[in-house]
């Protein structure tokens, strides 16, 4: 069983890691 | 065998410069290991985990969007130079699943898989109402386009006959009604001049791609073509991945492996292309 990382909820918006950034167009 | 403790993994942000050049190995992976079709290129990062490897590295476990470039895979032009394929000539997207071992610095792709899929014709249609979609390449115009282009090619050529190696992109035109196509093709052992049964012609030891597009354009009585072919330098003789090989990537049906296609990646770039023949 993998043991997911908690993500620690600091102060603020949490930034969103993924999708990344679109670099041409989305199909 | 002793449990060690479970391996937690850690999910960097998918536009981390780490995770970016993991995904930029992997797509350069798959350019030199697909047998058909054209190069493709990162569009986005969609998920990335990273595990830690023992005793040692880390493997990123990446899902990636690619987009369809307008070159062939035979094409020896650099990835950096080829053009993203527009929503209005049908854009075609790869969704890929990777896992890419980082260790000392460098990246290896230990497993790629990519499925390829085109935009819709709403999606399309979107942009541009009166675009041509993209048609199924044994389409019976689709093949005769093709074959009237590639004899027209030969007819004029005081070199090699060369012979189809794939159809690889088509559209059927309503107006002007024409056929658009673009298509693979390899220098044979035959004098396009003398030849009579290309069946009788064998593909260069040094084997020379060239990349064609055409149009055939019906008209009344008779039907006229188009057809521009770049012919490529041969290449040298490479070690080729074959094509049934364990790590062969699949963006689609595996080449024949009785025709290895090259990995141009590692062509020195003084070998790149010759200046197109027009027809």
């Amino acid at each position: 069983k993998v043991v997911e990382p908690g993500i620690v909820g600091g102060p603020g918006p949490v930034v969103r890691p993924c999708p990344g950034r679109i670099r041409y167009f989305k199909v | 065998v002793p449990v060690g403790p479970a391996l937690a993994y850690n999910e960097p942000n998918c536009d981390d410069p780490e995770t970016e050049r993991a995904a930029l190995a992997a797509v350069d992976y798959i350019n030199s290991h697909v047998f058909r079709g054209y190069k493709h290129i990162l569009n986005q990062i969609d998920k990335v985990r990273v595990w830690p490897r023992r005793p040692m590295g880390e493997v990123f476990e990446l899902e990636i969007d690619t987009l369809e470039t307008t070159c062939h895979v035979l094409d020896p032009t650099p990835l950096v130079n080829c053009t993203v394929r527009p929503l209005v000539e049908h854009a075609v997207e790869g969704d890929c699943d990777f896992r890419v071992l980082k260790q000392d610095g460098q990246f290896s792709v230990l497993f790629a898989k990519c499925d390829s899929s085109p935009d819709s014709a709403e999606d399309v249609h979107k942009v541009c109402p009166d675009c041509p979609l993209l048609a199924p390449l044994n389409d019976t115009k689709v093949v005769h386009a093709v074959d009237v282009a590639l004899t027209a090619f030969n007819a004029q050529s005081n070199g090699s006959y060369f012979q189809l190696v794939e159809v690889s992109r088509a559209q059927l035109v309503p107006l002007p009604p024409s056929t658009y196509v673009e298509f693979a093709v390899a220098a044979t052992d035959c004098a396009a001049q003398e030849t009579t049964d290309p069946a009788k012609c064998n593909l260069l030891a040094e084997k020379q791609y060239g990349f064609c597009k055409a149009t055939l354009t019906e008209k009344f009585g008779g039907e006229d073509v188009a057809v521009t072919c770049t012919v490529f330098q041969p290449q040298s003789l490479l070690p080729q991945p074959q094509p049934d090989s364990p790590d062969a990537a699949a963006l689609g049906p595996v080449e024949d492996p009785a025709m290895p296609v090259p990995s141009l990646a590692d062509l020195p770039a003084a070998d790149l292309g010759v200046g197109p023949m027009v027809v």
